[in-house]
């Protein structure tokens, strides 16, 4: 479940834009 | 130069393509208790992206059934009740078959993205949050 909620994680953070 | 909260304010695409402004909106979202749908949002965008590393099938079908189970799933879910009937038992019938398709949760994403823009946005910019900071 762990690596579940890490995998999400990742994910969600892959999306978000890089910092200027 | 102009600062990026008066950008954040043009639209909702502005307000997430800023580090600041998604912290800043979320915790507005995590006060209202429907965070779930900005990190649902940035799920599926992140889901459509796998698409370019080939030989991930793997990984694909792990984080489809992962978005799944935690914002469809449970219908009392923020993010399950905003989403249409049909749109989620298309979702279910791709995890369920294993049909796995970048675009899949596309159509859940544009449903979470007009309830965003019509209910949240609007009141993010009203809030003593984002007024506070401005």
């Amino acid at each position: 479940i762990d690596s579940e909620d890490d995998l999400l994680q990742e994910c969600i953070s892959s999306a978000m834009p890089k910092k200027k | 130069p102009t600062p990026p909260y008066v950008k954040w304010a043009e639209s909702l695409h502005s307000l997430l393509d800023d580090q600041d402004g998604i912290h800043l909106f979320r915790t507005f979202l995590k006060q209202e208790e429907c965070a779930d749908m900005l990190d649902f949002w940035f799920a599926c965008s992140g889901f459509r992206k796998l698409e370019a590393n080939e030989g991930n099938e793997e990984k694909k079908v792990k984080l489809a059934k992962a978005i799944y189970k935690k914002y469809i799933l449970d219908n009392n879910g923020i993010v399950s009740r905003q989403i249409k009937p049909a749109t989620k038992s298309f979702i279910k019938d791709c995890v369920m078959k294993l049909h796995i398709d970048p675009a899949m949760f596309d159509q859940a994403q544009t449903e979470i993205q007009t309830m965003m823009e019509e209910n949240t946005y609007p009141l993010f910019l009203k809030s003593d949050i984002y007024l506070e900071y401005t």
